[in-house]
């Protein structure tokens, strides 16, 4: 049988290196084929940008831009390749995503710059490249962090949009109320989806946002959107829906709103304005509830009701069913009172909310307290082709 | 005293756009 002799690692200096012949075989294992579920990625997120960049630093410490070149190009080309080929793979995106941001903090990391290195450990700063300034690819790099950014929120939006409105707003989950819809409109929906699996959903996209090592600002930023798709997506359809218009739906909708809350508050990430994207749902679902009878009411509306549009507002009252006989449609004369409480309101007259908006996003330089030295690469990835 | 650093070549690097130019990205549908 084969004897293996493990060699001993006396003197490793966070570079790797690999023959001009296993290439294109390195690519294709580190980047192409590699999938971003194996046990091998998950133990250092991030673990194939610093083999990407471990191999950067041995072609830039031997002076060789041919290769510099072919491994920041070739790099970038088969990372966009994957992403095309698996275009709607979360999992893909998300992974390509961390890993892309990892290498360029890598490359700010150890360019030597000293707005960059400033938190580097002295051995990190010995690690510094030598020969090329990177200052350029960083910008393509840069470009290819934003287009995988848009990519993955619409993987995402993809996953949750046939969620949103079944379980926001068609699914009854308080005892007591379940009985209270207006004739005619019970079980319009036929769809499974709950708020549980919608919450089961953001679950795992944080999950797997964080196992994959992103950085947790980019996360923050990627669920601000989603919380602004879902509070979009359920008010739009809420204006246009009278059997969405009571006050039980009013309590569901707040009820449903407040788990998402939690959820936040769970995750840690309620800050940010994340939270603040659920205001116009919140106030909807408010404004279904109040009272609203005399002039009181009316400012109270006014005052309260600043994420939603006059336009918003009107539309809401004028749906207004009641649903028993406790409950009263909106008078003419409230709706007046409304309506000139609001009319110097200075905002778009348009109704529905334009769930298509998309914030701006950054991602701050983080660097790493890893030690390239120190990094074991698993033989499940096999690299075995990979000298230290 | 330290030495001096030697000054870094600056490597010019494609756009994604003329990445695309030169046809270096796949079609999606492609297997």
């Amino acid at each position: 049988p084969e004897v293996s002799i493990l060699r001993k690692e006396r003197h490793c200096q966070g570079m790797l290196e690999y023959g001009k012949e296993d290439e294109a075989n390195f690519f294709r294992t580190l980047i192409t084929d590699l999938k971003p579920r194996g046990v091998a990625v998950s133990l250092t997120p991030g673990l194939p940008a610093y083999i990407l960049f471990m191999c950067l630093r041995h072609a830039d410490y031997t002076n060789n831009d041919q290769r510099v070149r072919t491994l920041l190009n070739s790099s970038i080309t088969s990372i966009k390749n994957v992403l095309k080929k698996r275009s709607r793979d979360f999992d893909t995106v998300s992974f390509w995503l961390a890993n892309t941001c990892r290498f360029l903090h890598c490359l700010k990391q150890y360019s030597g710059e000293e707005v960059y290195t400033k938190y580097n450990t002295p051995q990190q700063n010995k690690q510094c490249l030598l020969n090329f300034d990177l200052t350029d690819y960083r910008q393509t790099l840069s470009d290819l962090v934003i287009q995988i950014y848009q990519q993955l929120i619409k993987c995402m939006e993809d996953l949750l949009q046939p969620m949103i409105v079944a379980a926001m707003l068609e699914q009854d989950t308080i005892p007591g109320v379940l009985g209270l819809k207006p004739t005619g409109l019970r079980k319009r929906t036929s769809s499974s989806f709950t708020l549980e699996s919608m919450l089961k959903q953001l679950d795992s996209f944080h999950s797997t946002l964080l196992q994959h090592g992103n950085d947790t600002e980019l996360i923050r930023q990627v669920l601000k959107q989603q919380f602004y798709v879902i509070c979009a997506t359920t008010l739009n359809n809420l204006l246009l829906r009278k059997d969405m218009c009571s006050w039980s739906k009013g309590l569901q909708i707040r009820y449903n709103v407040s788990q998402l809350e939690e959820w936040l508050m769970d995750k840690g990430v309620q800050g940010g304005g994340v939270r603040e994207t659920l205001e116009p749902l919140i106030q909807a679902a408010q404004l279904l509830q109040i009272k609203k009878k005399n002039q009181e009411d009316a400012e109270a509306i006014a005052t309260m009701c600043t994420a939603l549009t006059a336009t918003q507002i009107e539309k809401i009252l004028n749906l207004y069913t009641p649903v028993n006989e406790f409950e009263e449609r909106v008078s003419a004369s409230f709706m007046k009172s409304v309506q000139a409480l609001l009319k110097d309101r200075q905002e778009s007259p348009q109704l529905l909310m334009d769930s298509k908006v998309l914030f701006p996003f950054s991602f701050p330089f983080n660097p790493s307290p890893v030690a390239l030295e120190s990094l074991q690469i698993p033989q499940s990835l096999n690299l075995s082709f990979l000298m230290r | 005293l330290r030495p001096l650093p030697r000054p870094r070549v600056l490597l010019k690097a494609p756009t994604l756009a003329e990445m695309e130019e030169m046809n270096l990205f796949e079609d999606e549908d492609s297997p």
